[in-house]
């Protein structure tokens, strides 16, 4: 995808991260979409 | 290594105003990030994306301002409980090989 956003997020200590992207081809692999 | 969640994030059809929450978003994290994390994060790029429109702040963003939902076999509409982990949620209520589907909707004040 032409951008994903990366973002962390902290609750009770655990931080996880996020990846965004404005469209699923190509940022899913392990699962095509319709 | 902890496994990577997908996810297809879709604003709730019934209880989100589809006028302003109409973004559909495509979101990877780690398994054990929660339902918790999920509705925080939410709300902070909402906030982020209205800041950057002149809107809100960041100041008040909290895993409390989005519920987040998933469908169930009869097609209902099922709340989720923050504690859960997302692996928790692919394995109790998706079970299928392909992107978990998740719906959020502004928290109505009690």
């Amino acid at each position: 995808p032409e951008e994903v956003t990366v973002t962390d997020v902290t609750i009770n200590s655990l931080t996880v991260t996020f990846r965004e992207a404005l469209v699923a081809k190509g940022f899913f692999r392990s699962w095509e979409l319709e | 290594p902890t496994s990577e969640i997908e996810l297809v994030f879709h604003p709730h059809p019934l209880l989100a105003n589809t006028q302003h929450y109409s973004q559909t978003r495509y979101v990877k994290t780690t398994a054990n990030a929660t339902v918790d994390h999920l509705s925080k994060y939410l709300a902070l790029r909402i906030a982020l994306e209205e800041e950057e429109g002149g809107g809100s702040s960041l100041q008040n963003v909290s895993e409390k301002q989005y519920t987040i939902y998933i469908t169930t076999a009869g097609g209902q509409f099922s709340t989720l409980n923050g504690s859960l982990t997302l692996e928790l949620v692919n394995e109790k209520y998706w079970k299928v090989s392909k992107p978990l589907e998740l719906y959020y909707a502004p928290t109505k004040e009690q």
